[in-house]
Parts: C-alpha cells; structure tokens; sequence
C-alpha cells in the first residue's frame, strides 16, 4: 500500500525542504520506492535534486484539468526514487484553487491515480512555508503529517497551531485517515543550551510524537543544496547523513514501508 | 514625513521578524519615532517584543470595516517605539482579502490615516514568509521593500523573485512609490565558506542594494524572543546588538529619517 507523508509547517525555514530531500533519498536508498513532490513555489526541492523549473513540469495543469499526475513524474539518478517538480506558476493556485467548489480535495483527485497505482510505498510532499491552499491541500490528501522543528524559540511556538490542524481536518470529516507521523527536531546546535531546551520541551510535550532522530546543524547539509545533491551524495560520512540515514530507518519502522 | 517599509521575503527563515523587532527597537533608541505593525498571523513579532495575540488587537477588524488602525496601536517599553500586534485570525484574510474588488489596497486604505498623522517617522511592517494577499498588500503600501537575507544557498535563489515584485507593482501602477531599499545579509557564520560565498554573490550580483552592515548569526539573538526581549535588551554587549545599532544607523542615513 502507498503512504503519503506531508511535511508541513506554516513557520518558515525550519528544514522542511531538507528534509523532503534527505528523507526521499534515504528511503529510496533502502529500496522503499518513493515519489517527491515538490509542492512549494519556491521550488527548493526541485532545484536541491538538480532539477530544472521548467514550465508545465508541475502539477499546475493537471489542477486545471490539463493533462494527468502520472505524466509529470520524472525519474532521478537514485533507482527508487522519482520526482514530481515544481514550477513558479504553483504559486497562483492559492488564489484558484480558493475559488473551486471542494477546494479542500483539488490535489487529492488529481493524485488519487498516482496512489492507486500502486507503483509507491511512500510519496512525501514539501510544502511552503504556510497554512494555505497547497499546505491544506497536501493536508486532506496525507495519511501523516511530518513536522519539522528547528530547535529555535520562535519555531516553538508555531507547534501547537500545525499540530491543531490536523484535529481540525479531521473533525471536518475532510480526511479521516489523517495522523500526526511524527515531530523530527532539525538544526540541533550541541554547542548552545537553546537546541537542548527546545528538544527537552518538545519530549515533554509531545513524547510520543518527537523521533528519536535529532538532525544536527551542519554546514554540508546547507551546502549540499548548491550542487543539486542529497547529503548522501554531497558528504557521506558528514553527521547530517547518518542523522538523515537514521532517520529513514526510523521511518521505515514506524510506518511498516516495504 | 512618514516612511513605511516592508520587510518581506518568500523563503521562510531568513530572519525577517528578527529584522522587524531589532531595527524598529533600534530606531526608536536613536529617537526615530517608529510603529512595527505584525502582519503575520504567526505573529512572532508580537511576542518577540512580549505582546499577548489577543483576538481583536490586530488590523483584522480595521481590514474587515469594523474600527480603525489608530485604535489598534500600542505603547511598548521604548518611549519611541509603537506596535500593532497580530492575531491568528489575520491567516482569515489571505482568502477574504482575495474576494474584494481592489483586493491589493485593503491594508493601504486602512493604514492611510495613521501614515497621515504623522505621528510616525518609519513604518516596520513584518510579512509572513510568503507573497500571497498580505504581503502584497503590504508591498501595495510601502515606499521601501527590506529583503532579509539569510546566508544561505536557498535563500539566494529566491532573491530575484521578491525583487521582480516590485517591478511589477511599479509596472501594474499600484505603488509606483515602491523601491527596494536593500538587502540585509543575516546569519552570518564566519566559520564557513558558504555564508562569504553568498554574500560575495549577492555584493556582485548588486551592489547597489546590499547594506555595509551584515548581521552574525549568535545564538543571543534567538533567544531574545523567548524572553519577550529586543537584542539590545536581552544582550547589548553581543555582537548582535552592535550589527542590529549600526544597521539602525545606516538606514537612518539612507533614508534620511528625522
Ligand atoms: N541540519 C541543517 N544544518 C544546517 N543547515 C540546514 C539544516 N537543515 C536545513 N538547513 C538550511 O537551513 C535553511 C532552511 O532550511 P529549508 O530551506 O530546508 O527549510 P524550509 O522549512 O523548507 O524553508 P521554507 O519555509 O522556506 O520552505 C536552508 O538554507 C537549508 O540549507
Ligand atoms: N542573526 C541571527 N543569529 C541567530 N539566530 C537568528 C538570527 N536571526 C534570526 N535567528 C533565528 O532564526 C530563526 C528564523 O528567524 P526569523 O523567525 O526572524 O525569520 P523569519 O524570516 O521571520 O521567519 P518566517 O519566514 O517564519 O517569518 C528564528 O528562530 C530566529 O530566532
Ligand atoms: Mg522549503
Ligand atoms: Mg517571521
């Protein structure tokens, strides 16, 4: 069966996108076949695997109506793993997609084919930086939510309003399947007692949602974007690949991928 | 004469809160008479200077028809410095702003009054990490866009985006005031290449834009908000501080505010 895994968070720059990257990478790694979709205007998933913006190489048509899922999927040099890019176009669906009747399911339908098909055990989506229409969208549609929490004070704070609108879309009946997967703690900075008291709070908080992998703060990963290369490829024996390799296997546990 | 600025920035994380909190404290202790208005609904500005979100504090009701701007404003512990807070209610407005007629002048209309009064030398206005309604309007507004930019691969690659904005707010007539005031380098880690290397990049790329002062990343700054503090509260000896002052300094001098 496929799995759909959204990684969201409305606070901005809290290794979402790196980790949509990693994860996906580390999974296909495994032999877990896995779809990225790419989801954000930004398109900093697409440009982080070495992929082109290319016009119409989205998902923006088939929401139109225009052509299907299935043919935007693109392979990458990891054999388990395909890709679905983004393009800047993306970013005038928050306005259209708010104007359709079931504006909540538009990424749904249009998904639905790639799911049942079958070909994936896990699809992971990268989300912008908000509680909008594609976050939303990405929300109704995934079995688990991912969050990805810098170890900052200000990242902190958002947590409970990300984590309520899981609730929320639930009890609107809009996705019943949908669960929290899971709260992964990025950019841990040993060298400072804020990351330490971040983490302690979040475990206190939440014990069981927080992973046990904790991904450290370091330059490789920041830098692995610039060569369109996971961190496997770009720094192997780098902490942020054994912290992403850890992390995958801790993935594959507790969702059961095959 | 009263001067509005937009810090905004589509990627998440570059330090645009902690821009808005520390330019507007800095400002107000060289006797800049300075309002820092909090327009995102995560409203870290807002708590990173110690306010409560209290439902009914923000501009929501202004924007909505219901009360004015003036009302919504608040004295801080810096005898120069005002603030409107946000609420979470304010996420309402990116699709309710989107179904008005002039739906870019929403926040221009309701903030006229309060540019009017001259009570004000400089307007801070803090954006949600995205270019959607509110951002926009607050574009639609501004005299001066202020790019926070992280030093970090990703973020470079979104910098001409949030520049070609202003080009086509100018182009469409709806702020032809509008002008990019400059690009503040943060996060700055002198321990790595990556952050010299992007700023040598963003210095070649234009010159014309980036400010002299670059903003160190210290760990001091990303605590001062959970004390509800500016850096110059919670630790004016850090090189934060110093960076955050010369800053205040040099956009004083640029813009010439009184
Ligand atoms: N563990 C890490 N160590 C060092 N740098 C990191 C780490 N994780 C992410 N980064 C860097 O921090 C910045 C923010 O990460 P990223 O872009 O993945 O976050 P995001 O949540 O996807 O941002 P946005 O909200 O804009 O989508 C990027 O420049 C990235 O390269
Ligand atoms: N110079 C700095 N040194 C260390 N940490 C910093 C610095 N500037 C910002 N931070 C921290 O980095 C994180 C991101 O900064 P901030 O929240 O100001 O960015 P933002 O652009 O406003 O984010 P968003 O896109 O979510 O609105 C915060 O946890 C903040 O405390
Ligand atoms: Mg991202
Ligand atoms: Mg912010």
């Amino acid at each position: 069966p496929t799995k759909v895994f959204s990684i969201a968070n409305q606070k901005g720059g809290v290794g979402k996108t790196t980790t949509a990257i990693n994860l996906s990478v580390g999974l296909a790694r495994r032999k877990v076949p896995t779809l990225l979709i790419d989801l954000d205007p930004q398109a900093n998933a697409t440009s982080g695997l070495g992929f082109e913006k290319v016009p119409g190489g989205s998902l923006y048509d088939p929401l139109h109506g225009e052509g299907v899922a299935m043919d935007k999927i693109q392979s990458t040099r990891e054999k388990y793993l395909s890709v679905i890019p983004s393009e800047v176009d993306l970013a005038a669906i928050e306005m259209e997609l708010g104007q359709k009747e079931d504006y909540l399911v538009q990424l749904k339908q249009v998904l639905q084919p790639v799911i049942d098909s079958g070909k994936f055990s896990a699809i992971i989506l990268d989300c912008p930086p908000a509680l909008g229409m594609i976050s939303m969208n990405s929300l109704a549609l995934a079995d688990y939510l991912l969050v990805a929490l810098q170890c900052e004070y200000l990242a902190l704070e958002g947590l409970g309003q990300i984590l309520s609108v899981v609730e929320q879309l639930k009890e609107a009946e809009v996705n019943p399947n949908l669960a929290v997967g899971g709260i992964l703690m990025t950019m841990y900075d040993s060298r400072t007692k804020l990351s330490k008291e971040v983490v302690d709070e979040v475990r206190n908080y939440r014990p069981d949602l927080i992973f046990k992998t904790i991904i450290p703060r370091t330059v490789r990963l920041s830098e692995a974007p610039s060569f369109g290369k996971s961190i496997f490829e770009h720094a192997r024996l780098n902490p942020g690949a054994f912290a992403y390799g850890k992390f995958a296997k801790e993935v594959i546990e507790r969702f059961k991928l095959e």
